[in-house]
Formats: C-alpha cells, sequence, structure tokens
C-alpha cells in the first residue's frame, strides 16, 4: 500500500477586509479540522481518495463559515445558485452540477452524476429534479441563506447606489 | 468556495470542489467549480487539483488541467506547475486565487496570491495543518 494524503481549501482572499470576530475565526479553523479528519478517517481506513474529498467538502458545506452549501452567497436577485464538480482519477470520470437551487450537499449530486454517467453537467432545475429522484437530500434555498449573506448582499446593493462597489470589503463580496 | 483533493492507498487520486459563487452575482451566472478541468482536475499517476478565486479566469485557464498538464508533459514538480499560474501568472495581474493539489507520491502544493486562504492538509506521515493567514 501506498502514502495517503488530503488537502483541503476554504477559500482565498484579502482576509484582513473579513469581518470575522476572533470566535468565528476559530470556529472556521475547528471546521478545518473537521473536514481534514473526515477525509482522513477514510484514507487511513484504506478508502478511496474519491470518498475522501466528498466527505470532506460535505463538512465544508455544511458548516455556515465558507461559501458552499449552508452559509453560501447570495446572487443579485437573493437567493442561492449552488455548483458542484467531483472528479475520479483512476477512471479520468467526473460529474458536477451547476446552479442548483435546493440540493443540501451539491457536492453529492456531482457524485451521482458522475457515477450514473449520461451525463457529465447538469444544470438549474435538472439538477435539482435529478438529485432528488435520485434520493439525495433537498432543502427549500433558503436552507442555505445566514444572517451575513443577508446583509453583505445588501451591502453589495447599497454600494451599487453610491458606485461605491469596489470599495466593498471582502466579506461583502465574497465571504 | 470550497474543495478538496486526495491520494488514496491505492495510488488513486480524485478531486472535489462546491461553491455558492460570488456575492450579487448575476442570476446564471456559472463559475470555474463545475467545470471539470478549471476549477477541479483529477488524473491518475499525475495530481489533483481544487481551485479557488475568480472563477472566470479558472474556466479562460483551464487550471487544474494546466498543472496537471505542466507535471506530465513538462516534468514540473507540483510546487513548481501550481506556482507558475497562481503566482507568475495571476498575481502580477492581480487576478486572485489559489488552490490546493495533491500529485501522485502525495506531496502537496496549496499555493495563493491573496492575503489568506482557508487551508488544510494531512502529509503521508499523518500530520495536521490548518491555517489561514501568511
Amino acid at each position: 500500500m501506498g502514502p495517503v494524503a488530503l488537502a483541503i481549501h476554504g477559500g482565498c482572499g484579502v482576509m484582513a477586509k473579513l469581518d470575522l470576530s476572533e470566535e468565528e475565526w476559530a470556529a472556521a479553523r475547528v471546521d478545518l479540522r473537521r473536514s481534514l479528519e473526515a477525509g482522513w478517517a477514510i484514507l487511513s481506513a484504506g478508502g478511496s481518495a474519491l470518498d475522501a474529498v466528498q466527505v470532506a467538502v460535505i463538512v465544508m458545506e455544511d458548516s455556515p463559515h465558507f461559501n458552499a452549501g449552508y452559509g453560501a452567497a447570495l446572487n443579485a436577485a437573493g437567493y442561492h445558485e449552488l455548483d458542484a464538480s467531483i472528479m475520479d482519477g483512476q477512471t479520468q470520470t467526473g460529474g458536477a452540477v451547476a446552479g442548483s437551487r435546493h440540493i443540501r450537499n451539491p457536492i453529492r449530486a456531482a457524485r451521482l452524476v458522475m457515477e450514473r454517467g449520461e451525463a457529465v453537467l447538469l444544470a438549474g432545475h435538472a439538477a435539482d429534479d435529478y438529485a432528488k429522484a435520485g434520493g439525495l437530500e433537498v432543502v427549500p434555498n433558503s436552507h442555505f441563506t445566514t444572517e451575513r449573506r443577508v446583509k453583505a448582499l445588501a451591502a453589495m446593493k447599497e454600494h451599487e447606489k453610491q458606485g461605491t462597489a469596489a470599495k466593498a470589503s471582502e466579506s461583502e463580496k465574497h465571504g | 468556495t470550497v474543495g478538496a483533493v486526495a491520494l488514496d492507498a491505492a495510488g488513486h487520486l480524485a478531486a472535489a470542489t462546491s461553491t455558492g459563487g460570488y456575492n450579487n452575482k448575476p442570476e446564471g451566472r456559472v463559475g470555474d467549480s463545475p467545470i471539470i478541468g478549471a476549477g477541479t482536475y483529477a488524473r491518475d499517476g499525475v495530481c489533483a487539483v481544487s481551485g479557488t478565486g475568480k472563477g472566470e479566469f479558472f474556466i479562460l485557464h483551464a487550471v487544474g488541467h494546466e498543472v496537471a498538464s505542466r507535471v506530465a508533459y513538462l516534468g514540473e514538480s507540483l510546487e513548481q506547475a501550481s506556482s507558475k499560474i497562481i503566482i507568475d501568472e495571476f498575481q502580477p495581474r492581480s487576478i486572485g486565487a489559489g488552490l490546493v493539489a495533491v500529485d501522485a507520491k502525495g506531496n502537496i502544493a496549496a499555493p495563493y496570491n491573496t492575503d489568506g486562504m482557508f487551508r488544510g492538509w494531512v502529509t503521508p506521515e499523518g500530520k495536521f495543518f490548518v491555517g489561514t493567514h501568511d
């Protein structure tokens, strides 16, 4: 058996401009650690890289501290459109969903698309329908909304009115 | 955006990425995360890549595939290949970006050209690292 390794990211940006409290920074680091531990548990037990990356991403999708799943950014119309993809290096197959509104964990839907092999990328309501028909959990779009994201969108709209969008903070732009 | 890359004991690589895009994005906008070869890519024997940053540029530069191609065809190390794009090409153009990648030997690269990146990894020796800023 060869070596195993795992790496994750939860987004990049101008961190100094993130309006996070010390508690929120600490909580984000805890969730990064949880993500690593989830993936590592699979790899160290001889599980697949594919399963490891999926569970690692799910932990972050379910965390409010990252821009994916619960806590994701809002679009200009005030709702969430979520994208995800997964790729298996062994088989050179991949699956993805774009613009999904209701799939609780979009990475699970990407995996489903990949494994069924009927398509590589499904978009919009078709992705939602495909996931639901495949037995994945679907939720109201409001499930993904956090107070931080609502405030960030309102701030960006105000910046647009004032013509100051370029001065928006990182958390207002990306979170 | 969040993402993960892994090498398993059987020598197989995988990558995954998930995102909400960015605040106030146009309806219907699709970034790089669901585009295989842009924000996500994996190829056994070479590397697995997951990106974060200005997605349109990850699409235009096919970043995930580009990193793998540099490793496979130019023989660059994972660190060289990923830094070539994120640091050498994107940073001078103020294209904020980062990625995590792992190669077939378990080497890990996590370059970014912003002030920081939420990131973490576990080495083949089982050592955990979590970071946010430089």
